[in-house]
């Protein structure tokens, strides 16, 4: 028997939200330990992969580890069907063909359930090796969002360089270039607004536009996105999920022929 | 032109 009760639904409706442009299916692997959930799309460019702890729910039972395979545009019309502040319960039985969602209004007025069908989806899992990142940069969300969505204007290719001095993103194309510098932020008393970057050495990567405003669907799950980048590997897109877990994003980068 | 990469270069199938 699995059964999850979260007294914060809108948590998975940001979820769906951040992760049902970039794939149409996905396995929950559900266990003791909690949700996770680890995708690439159909390009195998990018990939997605979720983390929500068991000690994060109100109530979490998983007597035997359990692969639901979900349709995320049947979950997202799901989803779409429950209050912001309802209190929502994943319910399956153990080896289920199907899975029920439970939304509790805040009163206790209103009781919804749905059944939806659950897909034999066959698993591919990746070993994402453990890497000691060259740069790590912290920044708010919304600026990451903005700067994403403003150069995507300029070209398909982000190019992220980091050095000590600060962050910069560039694009160029058909209209012209763009530039765009983040220094680190001295002392700021909200520490969501800061921009802070652990430098190894410096890394210079080229990312497709397109892919990194997928990733910033994420943005209303955290105040800050980290990013981490060595040269010649994926870049990692890191959104904290409250005190329950996070999402992170992975993006091969492009090279120069 | 630069090309795009593929995940599968970097991580390994388990």
């Amino acid at each position: 028997m699995f059964e999850a009760r979260l007294v914060q639904s809108s948590i998975f409706k940001k979820v769906l939200e951040a992760i049902k442009e970039l794939l149409n299916e996905a396995t929950f692997d559900c266990s003791d330990s909690g949700i996770q959930l680890q995708a690439m799309d159909s390009s195998h460019v990018s990939l997605v992969s979720l983390n929500l702890r068991s000690d994060g729910f109100d109530q979490y039972r998983c007597d035997r580890n359990l692969s639901m395979g979900i349709n995320l545009a049947s979950m997202t019309k799901i989803m779409k069907c429950a209050g912001n502040d309802d209190i929502m319960t994943m319910k399956a039985q153990d080896n289920a063909d199907s899975v029920t969602f439970m939304f509790e209004s805040p009163n206790q007025e209103k009781m919804s359930d749905y059944e939806m069908k659950l897909m034999n989806l066959d698993q591919e899992h990746l070993g994402i090796p453990e890497t000691d990142y060259s740069c790590v940069i912290k920044l708010p969300s919304a600026e990451f969002a903005r700067i994403c969505r403003d150069l995507s204007q300029f070209g398909e290719s982000v190019v992220i360089s980091c050095t000590k001095e600060g962050v910069k993103f560039s694009a160029a194309g058909d209209i012209g270039s763009a530039n765009i510098k983040l220094a680190q932020t001295a002392n700021v008393d909200k520490e969501d607004e800061a921009v802070s970057i652990e430098m190894q050495e410096k890394v210079s990567l080229t990312f497709a536009c397109r892919y990194l405003n997928y990733f910033t669907k994420a943005t209303p799950l955290s105040p800050q996105v980290c990013l981490s980048m060595s040269a010649e590997v994926p870049l990692v897109v890191e959104y904290k999920i409250g005190e329950i877990g996070h999402i992170r994003y992975y993006l091969a980068p492009k090279i120069e022929e | 032109s630069s090309k795009q990469m593929k995940l599968d270069s970097f991580f390994n199938k388990k």
